[in-house]
């Protein structure tokens, strides 16, 4: 689809001004950003995962792939020729960009982009989404930002710095192993504009007076510093490694850690807990607990050889507010090479059996290796349970990050404390004996006998 | 979205653009768009995603990933390359009214 003459009356504000003809001033890419992504996505990584516009299934050749994975780290600066109306008040940068790690993981996150690129852009320029930074490798950003194909080159914008530049849009929509990750790969703009900077001085000097245009970077300080609790909860989401499974999971106490059953599931098993907040540890343990298959609470709980040194205790939630924000924070996506990502989104329902909740659902993206981290409330910082699974249609095999489920921490608290305190198990075993309206609420998780379990 | 939001959506509405590439004398050809960052408005300045040009690269898509290369200049496209940029007016406002989209993209009654 291209620039069609379409509409220019917009239903979103003034009318839009004709396309402006401009020309190619250079292709740049980060090279920061292509070697965190030759690590990250690259070697045996690479069958993995899948970035287009087009998801999976879509007719895509291979050569246009290839075109696409080779241009994904790569920007282009443009002149656009000046129209009539251009007004002095207008000459300058544009935007300020944020320096590289000036937004923390979790922080708020705008992204501006045209779904569709030229299509119809009366109604679909400039788009909104908002998110947080879920991760960060260097220069290369995730954000839980809903973006579509015809945003890539988009910016996402900060909070703080206000309305700093942070990144531009790298490719939209990634699968991992088929599943839709429901996360944006982004190029932090600090660097890439620095590369433009760098090679416009170095070319003919029409070009290099250019670069005294490119925006500059927002001094420090930014502003009152966001209350933001999640970075704090992050600390205490650890990765949990049992034999060749892996997932999530989260410190309760210096010497427990709560997980999945399916990442960890045969007591007496040992385990290694990696934490990588406040510093990077790990630590061996071994499975104290872990509900039976037939239990509807997918849980096991780790005791650990020694100490988590300086991994912030997470405070229980006692009640929930469907309709809160909330945000989960596990080790999907990257594992151990990068450190928790953090989605955002809101508590979309709290499932209760005689007034107790049993079963809590999220917006959040949540994928594989989620599973057994901490889902918190993104005011309070309150932990309120333990990420569970996403959902799957086991028809299509389509995977839905944005619907999940997490075992409330109010169903576990009494059990964790007795055991931390006690040692006694016997509280935690009463999860094998659920009684059946809890079993009938989480019975999407039970083994279908001939098609794969909606697991993480 | 509030206060808190203010400066990001204002940065966002001020900046955000669409770029089209299309081949001169081609209009049967196509084109392919992406979004972009307007660095600056005057003289005009914009950063958008290198995607929409490996159709039009002297080399090929190859020449991204040779060994060491950062950048490339501006020539490295082929002479029919035409660029346009649009963006929304620095001024927002409400008026204006709807218009239904085109078809090949609908938005089901769901």
């Amino acid at each position: 689809a291209g620039l069609e003459p379409g509409p220019l009356t917009r239903p979103r504000g003034p009318p839009l001004q004709p396309p402006r003809p401009a020309e190619l001033l250079l292709l740049l890419s980060c090279p920061a950003f292509r070697a965190h992504f030759a690590s990250l996505f690259g070697g045996e990584a690479a069958e993995l995962w899948r970035f287009a516009g087009a998801a999976p299934d879509d007719e895509v050749s291979e050569d246009e792939e290839e075109d696409q994975l080779r241009a994904l780290g790569w920007f282009a600066l443009l002149r656009v020729r000046p129209g009539q109306e251009d007004e002095a008040k207008d000459r300058g940068p544009a935007v300020a960009v944020a320096p590289l790690g000036a937004v923390s993981k979790g922080a708020p996150l705008l992204a501006c982009g045209s779904p569709f690129g030229a299509f119809c852009p009366d109604i679909f320029l400039n788009t909104l989404s908002r998110g947080v930074l879920s991760n960060a490798a260097g220069p290369l950003l995730l954000t839980d930002a809903r973006c579509l194909p015809g945003t890539e080159g988009g910016g996402v914008f900060a909070v703080r710095p206000a309305g700093a530049l942070v990144a531009l849009v790298a490719a939209p929509l990634c699968w991992k192993v088929r599943e839709w990750v429901g996360l944006s790969l982004l190029c932090a703009a600090a660097p890439l504009i620095q590369a433009a900077r760098v090679v416009l001085s170095s070319l003919p000097s029409d070009a290099a007076t250019l670069a005294a245009l490119l925006p500059p970077e927002e001094g420090a300080p930014w502003g009152l510093p966001l209350n933001d609790p999640v970075p704090q909860g992050a600390a205490s989401a650890v990765l949990v490694e049992c034999g060749t499974v892996w997932g999530s999971g989260v410190a309760v106490t210096p010497r427990l850690v709560v997980t999945c059953r399916h990442v960890a599931p045969r007591e007496g098993a040992r385990v290694l807990v990696w934490s990588t907040t406040p510093k990077s540890a790990q630590i061996w343990g071994h499975v104290v607990f872990a509900t039976q298959e037939t239990s509807p609470y997918d849980i096991a709980v780790v005791s650990l050889e020694k100490e988590l040194d300086g991994v912030p205790r997470p405070v229980p939630a006692e009640n929930f507010h469907e309709g809160e924000a909330v945000s989960v924070v596990g080790f999907g996506v990257f594992g151990q090479t990068c450190g928790p990502s953090v989605t955002s989104g809101i508590l979309s329902a709290v499932v209760q059996v005689d007034d107790t909740p049993v079963m809590l659902q999220t917006t959040c993206a949540v994928h594989g290796g989620s599973s057994g981290g901490p889902l918190f409330s993104t005011y309070s910082g309150d932990l309120l349970g333990i990420v569970a699974s996403n959902t799957r249609d086991n028809n299509t095999g389509a995977t839905y990050p944005h619907l999940n489920f997490s075992v409330p921490i109010t169903v576990l608290q009494p059990a964790l404390q007795c055991y931390s305190q006690t040692g006694d198990l016997g509280r935690l075993r009463e999860l094998d004996n659920a009684p059946d309206p809890v079993r009938v609420v989480w019975r999407l998780q039970r083994p279908l006998p001939e098609a794969p379990r909606s697991k993480l | 979205m509030g206060r808190r939001w203010g400066s990001a959506m204002r940065a966002a509405e001020l900046t955000g653009c669409v770029v089209s590439a299309s081949r001169a004398g081609q209009p049967e050809a196509g084109s392919w768009s992406c979004s972009g960052v307007v660095l600056s408005r005057s003289p005009g300045l914009v950063l958008c995603h290198g995607g929409i040009f490996t159709p039009f690269l002297r080399a090929g898509s190859g020449a991204l990933t040779a060994d060491g290369a950062a950048f490339l200049p501006g020539n490295s496209c082929t002479d029919d390359l035409r660029l346009h940029v649009l963006w929304s007016p620095t001024a927002a406002s409400s008026s204006g009214r709807a218009e239904r989209g085109r078809p090949g993209l609908c938005t089901p009654q769901c």
